[in-house]
């Protein structure tokens, strides 16, 4: 699965994803990634989102949605909100990660595997790419 | 007013242990390109949804990563992409799931969003629509790889559980 999030000099989010699946699905099996509120999100009121891992789980937490609530509702930020959800669905028993821009231009990464391939850059200098954890 | 996007190539179980120094040079330059054509748009001034379809499409493109050239295979060894995009000043969004002969999968949903009256198509409905909007169509092969296809082996002969599978090779 791949994904990206953006916001631009507008103030304007937007949230891609893309995905072969899961290897050996079979029964015509989809998971988060097409499924808007779920692997895919945005909303110019809270942020943009794209996940990545076992779909299922994002499924049934509504992640993406999820994330863009506690921001827009609880004020929170692209991260808190983003490492509540991946905590939510660690205590579920899922595991994989999302990437998250903000109108603010901040931007968040929060995973609960060894590693997720990542990068990002802004319009302040940031510019990094990563895979592991650590 | 500030610009910035974030992408990623997928969660898992890769380690500094399991994983070559040259695989890790190699993932961390495509994912640099990737980043580097997404912000190139938003630098030039363009919209947060051209920079995320520019990102993804280049990942979609690199036989690393499960998108496009390079996904994985089904259980009966074929190849259904999903994508999905969403415009947060409209909350427009459009989504395909299992296209098979759409080569960017990302410009398919949004082609979907722009210019059908519905969110989510999939199957051969998806692959009709994507003919009618002129998209590049590409023979299934052109997304197969060996690594992909020995991982689907792998997984049969092994006969591992599907969680174990997406946290191995989703």
């Amino acid at each position: 699965t791949v994904g990206a999030v953006a916001v631009d000099d507008a103030g304007h989010v937007a949230a891609a994803t893309s995905t072969g699946g899961l290897t050996g699905k079979r029964w015509g099996r989809i998971g988060d990634s097409p499924l808007i509120g779920a692997g895919t999100y945005a909303d110019d009121r809270a942020c943009a989102v794209s996940a990545t891992g076992a779909g299922e789980f994002f499924i049934r937490t509504a992640a993406a949605h999820e994330i863009g609530a506690r921001m827009r509702l609880l004020g929170e930020s692209a991260q808190a909100a983003a490492d509540a959800v991946i905590a939510e669905i660690g205590a579920l028993g899922g595991s994989g990660g999302v990437i998250v821009a903000a109108p603010d231009g901040s931007t968040a990464f929060a995973f609960n595997t060894p590693g997720m391939y990542r990068a990002r850059a802004d319009s302040g200098g940031l510019c990094e790419a990563a895979i592991f954890a650590e | 007013m500030a610009w910035s996007i974030a992408i990623h190539g997928g969660a898992g179980s890769m380690t500094p242990a399991t994983m070559p120094e040259a695989a890790q040079a190699e993932h961390l330059a495509a994912l640099e390109v990737a980043r580097d054509a997404g912000s190139a748009i938003l630098a030039a001034g363009g919209g947060a949804l051209d920079a995320v379809v520019a990102a993804v499409a280049v990942l979609e493109d690199d036989d690393k990563f499960n998108a496009g050239r390079g996904a994985v295979f089904t259980y009966h060894g074929t190849t259904e992409l999903d994508a999905a995009i969403m415009d947060g000043a409209t909350r427009g969004a459009g989504a395909v799931a299992a296209a098979t002969h759409t080569r960017n999968p990302v410009r398919l949903a949004r082609a979907v969003m722009e210019a059908s009256p519905h969110v989510l198509l999939s199957g051969p409905g998806a692959d009709e629509f994507s003919r009618e909007q002129g998209l590049k169509q590409v023979d299934p092969d052109w997304f197969a790889t060996p690594e992909r296809w020995r991982q689907l082996q792998e997984l049969k002969a092994r006969k591992l559980g599907w969680y174990d599978v997406d946290l191995k090779y989703g």
